[in-house]
């Protein structure tokens, strides 16, 4: 799975996630990516995230809008990342990662899996990272 | 505000023989869609443009490059959503397309709907000119290999994955 979250000059947010799934699945199996909530959700007076990882967990918990849930709660992208990566492993014993921007600019990848790989720029620096 | 783009590559576990090649790909796709936003261009088209770049990548999990299903066939699922608006398309067991994400925002623009699936997703991409790829362009020598020992009698693909997302 890939995706992809960003803010513009203007504040507007959006989400992009695609996938070919697990390997081996039944023909017709979706997993999380397409369902919106799940794979990704977008929302200017929130942020962004997309998600990756073991997609039955992310739509049980509909990881991407439970992330923005909790920034509408007041917390920070990390605290909301963490908090609902969590959540999917306590509650259905399910690991992944999100990458989540909030509307003014603040970012983080997070993951539960061994490894994600990921980049980021903001403020003209590249950054990237595949170990926790 | 000040443009930001943030990118993954897929969460689970990546060895260590191909971990420059992802670590290679997330930075064009951040850069790509950086590029993008500091031209003034939407987070809508960022996010796309930098989805395609990791798609065209045999790397990862995504358009060229997509594991197979049971049959060793590659079916794909996107997402895309805008912030401003709430609007969002998508498509679920798309086949012989290079780019779902591509596919999936014209869901968006072009129909009142949020998700189109397997042949009505097809049928839709013929509507909309978006060109028929064969299966086999969109398979690569790993992911044939991992679907075949995949097949062997005492292995559990779905299961073996759970822990590695």
């Amino acid at each position: 799975t890939v995706g992809a979250v960003a803010i513009d000059s203007d504040g507007s947010v959006a989400c992009a996630t695609s996938t070919g799934g697990l390997t081996n699945k039944m023909v017709g199996r979706v997993g999380d990516t397409a369902c919106i909530g799940s794979g990704g959700y977008a929302d200017n007076l929130v942020g962004a995230t997309s998600t990756t990882g073991h997609g039955e967990s992310i739509m049980k918990v509909v990881l991407a809008r439970l992330v923005l849930h909790h920034m509408e709660q007041g917390m920070t992208p990390e605290e909301a990342a963490d908090t609902a990566l969590s959540y999917m492993k306590e509650r259905v014993n399910g690991l992944g990662g999100v990458i989540v921007i909030n509307n003014s600019g603040g970012w983080t990848a997070k993951f539960s899996t061994k490894q994600m790989s990921w980049a980021a720029v903001a403020d003209d620096q590249l950054q990237c990272g595949i170990y926790h | 505000m000040k443009p930001v783009i943030v990118v993954h590559g897929g969460a689970g576990t990546i060895l260590k023989d191909r971990e420059e090649g992802y670590r290679t790909g997330v930075k064009r796709a951040a850069l790509k869609g950086y590029s993008i936003l500091k031209n003034g261009g939407s987070a809508l088209d960022a996010v796309e443009e930098a989805v395609i770049v990791m798609e065209d990548d045999p790397h990862f999990n995504a358009g060229y490059g997509s594991v197979l299903n049971e049959k060793g066939d590659v079916e794909m699922d996107a997402i895309i959503m805008d912030g401003k608006n709430l609007a969002s398309g998508a498509v679920s067991a798309v086949r012989c397309i290079a780019n779902p994400i591509k596919l999936a925002r014209l869901v968006m623009e072009k129909t009142d709907h949020m998700l189109l699936t397997d042949q009505g997703a097809s049928i839709f991409a013929k509507a909309q000119g978006v060109p028929e790829v064969s299966g086999e362009m969109l398979v690569t020598d790993r992911s044939r290999e991992r679907w075949k020992a995949n097949l062997k009698p005492d292995s559990n693909p779905v299961v073996s994955q759970i822990g590695l997302g």
